[in-house]
């Protein structure tokens, strides 16, 4: 099945 | 109702107060959905912060002081400077009751995430009420769903153990009644896989808006917003990849 991606890989910690 | 809303994504957050009224950012704990919040002052009867302040909250704790106030309380929020306490007042000003509770802050080491300007694929708006049925039925079925938007339309479907099931929602203005148009901007033909167990939490934030705007693009994290007259309920979720 399809996995499920965390935010980390599209939103930067500034 | 905004903290029914978020209480059960996020345990710990702070309400960050400043000039533009109340915001609040937090993740999940697996970091797989994100909620951005926003109280503008406009929406407030009276608003003062005389400096920028981070008021560190446990939601299950206020939510129990909440369930103390009536449906028509006014509600007064306080806080000092580098508060212990924020302090709730209910008032109903017919029997001249007055509530007061103080709730312990806390200190929370919160890192806000970076939100990239996105120009979204498609972007639908539909009543806030279907959404919330279209999750809770494809959860019964299986534990995804997969979100399509295309110019025929935005179709959200799925396939468990039992069967599979898929629900299609048409372009159609309601003249009469706005809120229960869907419409669909489209920039480009998108589809995506969504965990249901996240969709359908977000869709506690129902009753703070009679429509939901979703914001979709290829392999990016879906916007969920829940537009109030003076404010927002935004949630993130990051999608399902590959097979």
């Amino acid at each position: 099945g399809a996995r499920q991606s965390t935010l980390g890989s599209f939103f930067t910690l500034p | 109702q905004v903290v029914d809303a978020i209480k059960d994504l996020v345990q710990d957050c702070n309400f960050d107060c400043n000039d533009s009224g109340i915001a609040l950012q937090a993740m999940d704990n697996s970091h797989v959905a994100l909620v951005a919040m926003h109280l503008k002052t406009e929406g407030f009867s009276q608003y003062r912060c005389d400096r920028n302040i981070a008021l560190g909250v446990n939601l299950a704790s206020l939510q129990k002081v909440l369930r103390a106030a009536q449906n028509e309380d006014l509600l007064t929020l306080k806080a000092e400077d580098a508060p212990d306490v924020l302090s709730l007042v209910f008032e109903n000003s017919e029997n001249d009751r007055i509530s007061e509770y103080d709730i312990k802050l806390m200190d929370i080491d919160q890192e806000h995430l970076g939100i990239p300007d996105t120009e979204y694929g498609a972007t639908v708006t539909l009543p806030s009420a279907e959404f919330q049925r279209i999750c809770r039925d494809l959860m019964l079925i299986s534990e995804s769903v997969g979100i399509e938007a295309t110019k025929e339309g935005i179709k959200f479907s799925c396939a468990g153990d039992i069967g599979s099931g898929a629900v299609t929602l048409r372009q159609n203005a309601n003249v009469d009644k706005p809120e229960l148009s869907t419409t669909i901007e489209l920039q480009e033909p998108v589809a995506l896989t969504f965990s249901l167990k996240y969709l359908v939490n977000f869709c506690k934030a129902t009753g703070l808006s009679s429509t939901v705007t979703l914001s979709l693009s290829n392999e990016v994290p879906l916007l969920i917003e829940y537009k109030m007259e003076h404010g927002f309920v935004r949630f993130y979720l990051a999608p399902k990849i590959g097979d």
